[in-house]
């Protein structure tokens, strides 16, 4: 028996949203911890990350490990059917394995509803990510960081983030010329959602394709606050928490020179 | 032009 209960039923909504440009389907693990996911796009470019811990749910259950195949496409037309204010439960029956229900309730229970779902019998592979300590880690909001990756790539198809301790700078050349965004660590601010923090070992510069941090943006309704992670030559990490259950993670392998 | 590095590049298959 899997049951979780999120009376924030709108997450789901969300966490889809900032899956589809880079998944089709992917498999839902789930375990006393919680619920992830891990799945590569289809090029193999980048990897999507989430992370659901069970004390983040409103109820919990997950009495033996179960792996649940899901055709995001079909899971986001049940989710829509979902107010924004419902209460979602998830529950899968040990005896019913080949599908996965969906309940909505209306906040005054006068409103309930069920989608059964059928599950897919998914071949995927799990990638170890190895413990990295990351030259430089940035935090800076999620709608900033949004609106650089909007604006360069209006001049490229790639962008080049250099980080020093003074900030962090993100440059794009085109065919109409070249931009660059820098954006300094913050002085002193009221709010931390709004901070630029910058945690550095040594200065990195690395080269990413926009089109994969556009689809990564697609995320920035999760949090306030994103934060990038990079070293020489590896992936760099994109990550939005969740609040209390845990977060979003996009890995994006560099472009590198030939 | 750089190339595009491929994510299981740095990640092993578990």
């Amino acid at each position: 028996m899997f049951e979780a209960r999120l009376v924030q039923g709108s997450l789901l909504k969300k966490i889809l949203e900032a899956t589809k440009d880079l998944l089709t389907e992917a498999t839902f693990d789930c375990s006393s911890t919680g619920m992830s996911l891990q799945a590569m796009d289809s090029s193999h470019v980048s990897l999507v990350s989430l992370m659901l811990r069970s004390d983040g749910f409103d109820a919990y259950r997950c009495d033996r490990n179960l792996s649940m195949g899901i055709n995001l496409t079909s899971m986001t037309k049940i989710i829509k059917c979902s107010s924004n204010d419902d209460v979602v439960t998830i529950k899968a029956d040990d005896n019913n394995p080949d599908t996965v229900t969906f309940m909505f309730e209306s906040p005054n229970q006068e409103k309930v509803s069920d989608f059964e779902m059928k599950l897919m019998d998914l071949d995927t592979e799990h990638l170890g990510i190895p413990e990295t300590d990351y030259s430089v880690v940035v935090k800076m909001p999620a709608q900033e960081f949004q609106r650089v990756c909007r604006d360069m790539s209006q001049i490229g198809e790639s962008v080049t983030i250099c980080c020093t301790k003074d900030g962090i700078r993100f440059s794009a050349s085109g065919d109409l010329g070249t931009g660059n965004i820098k954006i300094a660590q913050s002085a002193n601010v009221d709010k931390e959602e709004e901070a630029v923090v910058i945690e550095m070992q040594e200065a990195v510069t690395l080269t990413f394709a926009l089109r994969y941090l556009n689809f990564f943006t697609r995320a920035t309704s999760l949090s306030g606050q994103v934060s990038l992670s990079m070293s020489p030559e590896v992936p760099l990490v994109v990550e939005y928490k969740i609040a209390d259950m845990g977060y979003m993670r996009y890995y994006l392998a560099p472009k590198i020179e030939d | 032009m750089p190339k595009q590095a491929n994510i299981s590049h740095y990640f092993k298959v578990r």
